[in-house]
């Protein structure tokens, strides 16, 4: 038995529009510790993984761990459905090929459920190692959606580059070239405005930028967001949920043959 | 030019 409640139901449907246009289906993975989902995108260049604590629910039942395939095209259909007010129910019973979601609304006038066929999909799991990075960059989210859509209407690809004097957001395509220089600027009013750069060193990667682009399709769940970077690593573009877990973005970068 | 490694070339399969 699966029931997980959910007073800000908002942040499951934030989840589903940041993630359905990377992956199509994916196994949901529930187990005491929370509410995870870690799968790659079609061409296995990117890879989104998910964590919604126990904790953060305002009810957790999960007897045993659980995987849950789902298309998350279909998943987010049934979740716009839900107010952004409601309280968002998760329910599915031992065994079953279905899952429920229930939405209520805030002054309990309206209560809906939705039932949605749950589907076998080979799981394919990545290890990921905890690693040291060359340079941690964190922004604010809405600053790091534009850069990547403003980018993204000249070239193809961007050049992230990080040094002592900031961050640096290259592109080229076939009508010039783009720099966006980010420094370090901490003496905002509000921290969530700030860009830190913490560098242990300098460090350059090359990205294909319409993925980028997909990701910042997180941008609603979090006002900042970090990059993590390492040469020849994938970078980790994370978006913290407020008091509930993240959603962390990986890409392979492209690199020299 | 620079050629687009896949997530397998870092990460291993579980």
């Amino acid at each position: 038995m699966l029931e997980l409640r959910l007073v800000q139901g908002s942040l499951l449907k934030k989840v589903l529009e940041a993630v359905k246009d990377l992956v199509n289906d994916a196994n949901f993975d529930c187990s005491a510790t929370g509410f995870s989902l870690q799968a790659m995108d079609s061409s296995h260049v990117a890879l989104v993984a998910l964590l919604l604590r126990s904790e953060g629910f305002e009810h957790y039942r999960c007897d045993r761990n659980i995987s849950m395939g789902m298309n998350l095209g279909n998943m987010a259909k049934m979740l716009k459905c839900a107010g952004n007010d409601d309280i968002i129910t998760l329910k599915a019973d031992d065994g079953s090929d279905v899952v429920t979601f229930m939405f209520e609304s805030p002054t309990q006038d309206k209560i809906a459920d939705f039932e949605m066929k749950l589907m076998d999909i080979d799981s394919e799991h990545l290890g990921i190692p905890e690693a040291e990075y060359h340079a941690i960059v964190r922004m604010p989210s809405s600053e790091f959606a534009r850069i990547c859509k403003d980018l993204s209407s000249i070239g193809d690809t961007v050049v992230i580059s990080v040094t002592k004097e900031g961050v640096k957001f290259s592109t080229r395509g076939d009508i010039g070239t783009a720099n966006i220089v980010c420094r370090q600027n901490t003496t905002v009013d509000k921290p969530e405005e700030a860009t830190v750069i913490e560098m242990n060193e300098p460090v350059s990667l090359t990205f294909a930028l319409r993925y980028f682009n997909s990701f910042t399709k997180a941008t609603p769940l979090s006002n900042t967001v970090t990059l993590s970077l390492s040469s020849e690593l994938p970078v980790v573009v994370e978006y913290k949920i407020a008091e509930m877990g993240y959603i962390r973005f990986y890409l392979a970068p492209k690199i020299e043959d | 030019g620079k050629i687009q490694k896949l997530l397998s070339d870092f990460y291993c399969h579980l």
